[in-house]
This record gives structure tokens, C-alpha cells and sequence, in this order.
């Protein structure tokens, strides 16, 4: 799921 | 999380911290662009859009309502508070930031990584808070005089998205996998927007002279 890895970001 | 995003965060939590320590204090909004303040709201609310459905930590919730608060509080300042909106200079800001809201979203139309509803509008307000400071750009061009305030929140501004630049190279060193050009090409477009302007911020600094932009 490393698509959401920049959804942690703001 | 790492070193470089929180410094980013922390910049960028001071940027709005120093706007609304202006306005709320001097109660005065002059030198401030209304246009990017209202871009700044809409990326931040097609940014966090999320907020309810998905949870990644007490600290990212918190400074998502704290970035929706400030500037969402900073526009109604500036559009209804009594005394702050008399200081807001509207023949100056005149910047068509209309103009810049609807490229950004036929470009995140074309140019996503998943075509979702929540994805495109994500995307959008990626590169809308890439283009966010140009009416305050513009702006502070016009008005000669930038005050203190204005002029470090802009340089904090400005500096937030260099920190995230250094998170992203980071975390693409890191872990394995986390590619996001839309991202790293976005955010880098932000920081380069801000060349100029960190510059003549240094030069003032460096000769302790007033912050004055060519015109």
C-alpha cells in the first residue's frame, strides 16, 4: 500500500 | 515520521501562528493577501478530507484541524472581522487566483496516482498549495513596505515545503518503494516559487536593511 505512504503526511 | 517533517510541520504551524498573531493582536491584515488566504482554506479542506475516515496518529489529526482552524479563521478575519477588514488593501490584491484554481484541478484530472474522488481532490490541492503565494507574492511586490510579520510568514511559508523536500529524499532512502512525483514535483515547484523572495528576505537580513522587493 505504499500509495498511501504520503497520505500519513499533512 | 522523521526529523526533516517535523521540522516542516513545526515551520509551518509557526507560519500561521505569525499570521494570526498579527491579525489577532494589531488587528491589522495590511500587506497580507486575502486571494492566498482563501487558496491556502481550500487546499487544506481538499486536503484533509480524510480526516474522518482514516486515523494515522493523535498528532496528525491535531495539526489537520489546527491548519483547517487557522486558515479558514484567518479568511473570516480578514472578510468580517470589523476592524481587520478595513486593513485589508483589496485594490492591491487583485491577483486572479480564480485563474490558478482551475488548472490545478483540470491538471489533477489528467495527472493522479488513482483516479478516486478522494484521490483527485487530494491531488488538486497538491498543486494548488504549489501556486497558493503567488497573489502574496504579488502582493508584497506592490506594497513596498512588507512589515516584520508578513515578512518571516511568508520566509516560514516558504521554508516548510524546503523541509519536506529533505523528509521525501529521506524517506525514498529509507523505505523501500515510497516514489511520489506528483508529490516531489509539486512541492518542489512550491519551494523554487519562493527563490526570489528568500533571497531579497536574506539579502534585508544579512545588510539589516528593510525587506523590499524589486518591483
Amino acid at each position: 500500500k505504499d500509495g498511501s505512504a504520503a497520505k500519513d503526511e499533512l | 515520521m522523521n526529523i526533516f517533517r517535523l521540522a516542516g510541520d513545526m515551520t509551518h504551524l509557526a507560519s500561521v501562528l505569525v499570521l494570526l498573531l498579527k491579525i489577532h493582536t494589531i488587528k491589522s491584515c495590511a500587506g497580507v493577501s486575502l486571494k492566498t488566504q482563501e487558496l491556502y482554506a481550500i487546499v487544506f479542506a481538499t486536503r484533509y478530507l480524510d480526516i474522518f475516515t482514516s486515523f494515522y496518529s493523535i498528532y496528525n489529526t491535531l495539526m489537520k484541524l489546527i491548519f483547517l482552524g487557522s486558515s479558514f479563521s484567518i479568511v473570516w478575519y480578514m472578510r468580517y472581522h470589523k476592524t481587520v477588514r478595513r486593513t485589508y488593501d483589496r485594490e492591491q490584491d487583485t491577483f486572479r487566483h480564480w485563474f490558478l484554481v482551475l488548472p490545478c484541478l483540470l491538471l489533477a484530472l489528467l495527472i493522479h496516482e488513482k483516479f478516486t474522488f478522494l484521490e483527485v481532490l487530494w491531488t488538486f490541492s497538491l498543486y494548488l498549495e504549489a501556486v497558493a503565494i503567488l497573489p502574496q507574492l504579488v502582493l508584497l511586490q506592490r506594497t513596498r513596505n512588507i512589515d516584520n510579520l508578513t515578512g518571516q510568514y511568508v520566509f516560514l511559508l516558504g521554508g516548510y515545503r524546503g523541509f519536506y523536500i529533505l523528509n521525501w529524499i529521506y524517506r525514498y532512502l529509507t523505505e523501500p518503494h515510497f516514489v511520489h512525483w506528483i508529490t516531489w514535483i509539486a512541492g518542489l515547484v512550491q519551494t523554487l516559487l519562493y527563490a526570489d523572495f528568500f533571497y531579497y528576505y536574506f539579502q534585508s537580513w544579512k545588510n539589516n536593511k528593510k525587506l523590499q522587493l524589486p518591483a
